[in-house]
């Protein structure tokens, strides 16, 4: 325990951060291969941009595909970002920062315009 | 701003309170619990003061309508969280109260009194989750404390135009809040 009034000196790395991983995605777009990029698009899944796929055993794959494309965009509407379809470093910025576990979007979600 | 499908909300009558409580089993230790009750008397203070809705600490963890508490890793509910930075908390929609924190992250309560880069400002996130637990959803406008992330060691825990409208539409204005007050605070703060 600490006593109020304390400075509290803890210094953690944040390069094993959840997601730090993801920088090597960078400027990936539609047509590319990127190994592990299927946990990237469980991260998409997670927070509403893309479903499940329906393939026999429910696994996202490592291609940047026109589904993956789109779920891009979709994201970077969201956030407001240059809407491009690629991880550009903005995009990947954005998907590496720390977060709200609540989904986005998708069925639970009613966006309303104002 | 946005809601959740359905546009849930806590349904009280006209002058609602809604009680809260601290897990007794699920805390952080290196914050002391009168420093984390100070900080989410702020948060919800920050709501109650845009909307017809009291919120009141009680003891009873069990009877409260908003269960606040710390969990590491897969904690029952189907959203385990994923240790340093990632996912820093989740809230649920109404009426359910369940509210979150992942325990694994560097909380703090002045990041100016912590050195660590990971370190996350826990009235900023409280607010957030509130909006949560009231039934907003994630916003697009970057500057709202309701959009969805937040860089460590950054604090945004002062409710925006986009939040005020969004909650007001789901409950209607507390009547002493002055929209003037909320836009001189959002100019000075776009100005600094």
């Amino acid at each position: 325990r600490f006593t109020p009034g304390q400075v509290t000196v803890i210094t953690t790395d944040d390069h094993n951060a959840t997601w730090h991983g993801f920088t090597r995605f960078k400027d990936a777009e539609k047509g590319s291969r990127v190994s592990g990029m299927s946990e990237l698009k469980k991260y998409f899944q997670r927070f509403g941009y893309l479903s499940i796929p329906d393939n026999q055993n429910c696994s996202f794959t490592d291609v940047f595909d026109a589904q993956f494309e789109s779920a891009v965009v979709l994201y970077q509407k969201k956030f407001g970002l240059p809407v491009t379809g690629k991880l550009d470093s903005d995009t990947l910025s954005e998907i590496m920062s720390p977060r709200c576990g609540v989904s986005d979007t998708g069925p639970k979600v009613r966006a309303t315009k104002h | 701003f946005a809601y959740f499908y359905g546009s849930p909300r806590w349904e009280r009558g006209s002058s609602m309170t809604l009680t809260y409580a601290f897990s007794p089993w699920n805390m952080i230790d290196y914050i002391s619990l009168p420093e984390i009750r100070g900080v989410f008397r702020r948060s919800f203070s920050k709501w109650a003061s845009v909307i017809p809705v009291n919120f009141t600490e009680i003891e009873d963890y069990g009877s409260a309508n908003i269960k606040i508490g710390f969990f590491r890793g897969d904690h029952g509910d189907g959203e385990p969280f994923d240790g340093v930075l990632g996912v820093l908390a989740h809230a649920f929609s109404p009426e359910n109260g369940r509210f979150h924190l992942d325990e694994a992250e560097t909380w703090a309560v002045d990041i100016g009194k912590v050195k660590s880069k990971v370190a996350v400002d826990l009235e900023s996130v409280a607010t957030h989750e509130i909006g949560h637990i009231l039934g907003l959803a994630h916003s697009s406008v970057k500057e709202a404390v309701m959009y969805p992330s937040l860089r460590p060691r950054s604090r945004k825990a002062d409710l925006k135009l986009d939040d005020v409208q969004g909650i007001q539409a789901l409950y209607g204005s507390n009547p002493n809040f002055r929209y003037s007050s909320l836009l001189e605070s959002e100019n000075s703060s776009n100005k600094a």
